[in-house]
């Protein structure tokens, strides 16, 4: 359930009867370098292995473990600390309408998001409508009316001239027609565009949403915390959600978004159909990395 | 930097972080210091700018054109072009993008709309096609995509088009039976034209980490890939992972993405990609 490198490194340290600078320096390059190939951030892996190093040099000797275990010991509380300790969960609550905006970058799996969410809100016993609020990716409405269509979920897609208008009627409209949970699809756009990021922060003071959720490619790279960091400063956004972990990838840069900004993972993406969400698990993922 | 200083730790650090940071990945950054140490005796001193002009002379070889992968532009007709890669790399997006290409060095082309899973796909190609002002065969959301690529190679041969590109599905790599589709798509094109696809295109999001690697072995095992398009890179990702891809698969980068309108797409030119990844 560890990757060999992992296993390696790990059998190297327990193996350690006292230890040094000199001998836990090529172990702990083997986990810096797992860490790194599952993506997390650079700044984030050097901070904690240079935690680890200190914590690990400068332990007092606990007599039931070897001093080598210990070290694996304070590499996986590290670990645990940029992981988060809890399940943060999605609340919903019962009695009043609550609005969630849907963000980031292009392709992420915003709009299918969208479905799924209203999905997981409906056997939830909420009363889940999407409105449509992106009109510049081609057939970006069309794609929210037929997945609405055939799952059975409202879509509200009228959009004019004026989105941030369009948008506020849109949800009146589901508000008046007693929906709980309306959430909002907006156009990927790059953290850097200005004139982009400026609409979603028009947006956001016009509708105050409850929720604003930063969807990430679960196989994002180095660049995710960069991205994570300009929406948080734009948006201040509340969760993060992370999708397409049905594949390979690791993760470990969606998880450094959540680190480094401080916001909770909410939910994972593991697939394209309807069912594929989950609550996000801290411990799940940590094994994911390592493994 | 520009000045004399020692190659000291502080330095291969710095460049440690921007090869990682730019998602060149451990080895190769590795490898790539390790050069540097040889050339460059630690310690002693040089002109930082020397260093740095070596750096990038090291990438820019890595990148160089490997003959395994130069073949002939549209040195066939109809010339097939096969689009794949995992979910929402700018697949559908690309394609408008090369259409409007070729049309305007005015080639006839024709695009299929063989993504019959994801809702709107086709709608989607379809604005892009009417865009670039080609013919597009496609059908309903549900149909086989054999049968949309078999129509659409047959459509390509009795029209006389110079130029036919398809579209797929998003699919992630490690999916059996989605890869197992992409290998019969492949082989339905070489039933009726042996030797097509003449060109299959992966596109790789810039935004991607290492797992890059892994998708570009296991389609380059399905399809036989022969260049990848790297798009988004009018982001902030440098898309670096392209280096061990390069180095590891011999896969060259043929094209890039740079925006979401049509003209927004260039061939690929390792020397500008290099000064970007450190600028
Ligand atoms: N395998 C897999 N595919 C996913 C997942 N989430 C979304 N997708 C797919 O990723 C692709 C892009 O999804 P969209 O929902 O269109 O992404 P988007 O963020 O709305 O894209 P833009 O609006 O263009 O920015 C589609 O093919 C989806 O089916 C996931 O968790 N797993
Ligand atoms: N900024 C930027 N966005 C791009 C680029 N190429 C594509 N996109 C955007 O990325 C998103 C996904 O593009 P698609 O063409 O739908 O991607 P796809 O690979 O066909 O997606 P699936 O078919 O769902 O797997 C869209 O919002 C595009 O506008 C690019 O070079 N730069
Ligand atoms: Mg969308
Ligand atoms: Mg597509």
């Amino acid at each position: 359930e560890f990757t060999e490198k992992i296993n390696i490194a790990f059998k190297k340290l327990r193996g350690l009867a006292t230890i040094n600078e000199k001998n836990i320096n090529e172990p702990l390059r083997d986990l810096k370098r797992v860490l790194l190939e599952a993506d997390v951030n650079y700044k984030v892996v050097k901070s904690l292995m240079e935690q680890v190093q200190k914590k690990s040099l400068g332990q007092e000797v606990i007599r039931s473990i070897t001093p080598g275990q210990q070290v694996i010991k304070i590499f996986y509380d590290e670990l645990k600390k940029i992981l988060g300790n809890s399940t943060s969960e999605f609340i919903m609550r019962p009695n009043n309408p609550m609005t969630v905006m849907i963000v980031g970058l292009q392709g992420s799996g915003k709009t299918t998001l969208c479905v799924k969410l209203s999905h997981y809100a409906r056997k939830k016993g909420r009363k889940p409508s999407i409105i449509a609020a992106d009109p510049y990716r081609p057939a970006a409405a069309k794609q929210l009316e037929i997945m609405g269509k055939a799952t059975n979920i409202p879509v509200f897609s009228r959009i004019t001239e004026d989105l941030i208008l369009s948008t506020k009627e849109n949800i009146e409209d589901a508000k008046k027609s007693g929906y709980d949970i309306i959430i909002m699809d907006t156009a990927g756009r790059l953290h850097i565009d200005e004139e982009m990021m400026d609409e979603l922060v028009e947006l956001k003071q016009e509708v105050v949403p409850d929720e604003i959720l930063l969807v990430t490619d679960g196989m994002t790279g180095q660049d995710a915390v960069k991205t994570a960091v300009e929406f948080q400063k734009k948006l201040d956004f509340t969760g993060i959600v992370i999708t397409k972990l049905d594949g390979d990838a690791k993760g470990g840069a969606a998880l450094s978004m959540s680190a480094v900004t401080g916001k909770p993972i909410k939910f994972i993406g593991i697939g394209e159909k309807l069912g594929d969400i989950e609550v996000f698990h801290p411990d799940r993922f940590a094994s994911r990395i390592l493994g | 930097l520009g000045k004399k200083r020692k190659i000291d730790e502080e330095i291969l650090e710095n460049i440690e972080q921007i090869l990682i940071e730019g998602d060149i990945g451990f080895s190769a950054s590795m490898s790539i210091i390790e050069n540097i140490k040889e050339k460059f005796r630690v310690n002693k001193e040089c002109d930082s700018d020397n260093l740095f002009l070596f750096l990038k002379e090291e990438i820019l070889k890595m990148l160089e054109n490997s003959e395994s992968f130069q073949e002939e532009k549209l040195g066939k007709k109809p010339w097939i072009i096969l689009v794949v890669g995992v979910n929402g790399t700018g697949k559908t997006t690309t394609i408008g993008k090369l259409a409007y290409c070729y049309k305007n060095s005015d080639k006839d082309v024709l695009v299929a709309a063989a993504d019959t899973y994801r809702a709107a796909a086709v709608e989607q190609l379809d604005i892009w096609r009417k865009r670039a002002n080609v013919d597009l065969i496609g059908t309903q959301q549900g149909a086989d995509p054999a049968a949309v690529v078999y129509d659409s190679v047959k459509a390509a041969l009795s029209r006389n088009v110079d130029v036919l590109i398809i579209d797929t599905a998003g699919r992630m790599h490690t999916k059996v039976n989605l890869m197992e589709e992409l290998k019969k798509v492949k082989r339905v094109i070489a039933k009726i034209i042996p030797d097509a696809p003449h060109e299959v295109l992966l596109i790789l999001d810039a935004n991607m980490g290492q797992n890059a690697i892994n998708q570009a072995k296991e389609f380059l095992k399905a399809t036989k890939v022969t260049g990848i398009v790297l798009t988004k890179l009018d982001g902030t990702a440098k898309g670096g992972v392209i280096i061990p891809i390069k180095l590891e698969l011999g896969l060259p980068v043929k094209y890039i993405g740079i925006g979401e309108d049509i003209s927004d797409l260039e061939i690929f030119e390792p020397k500008r990609f290099v000064e970007a990844l450190f600028s």
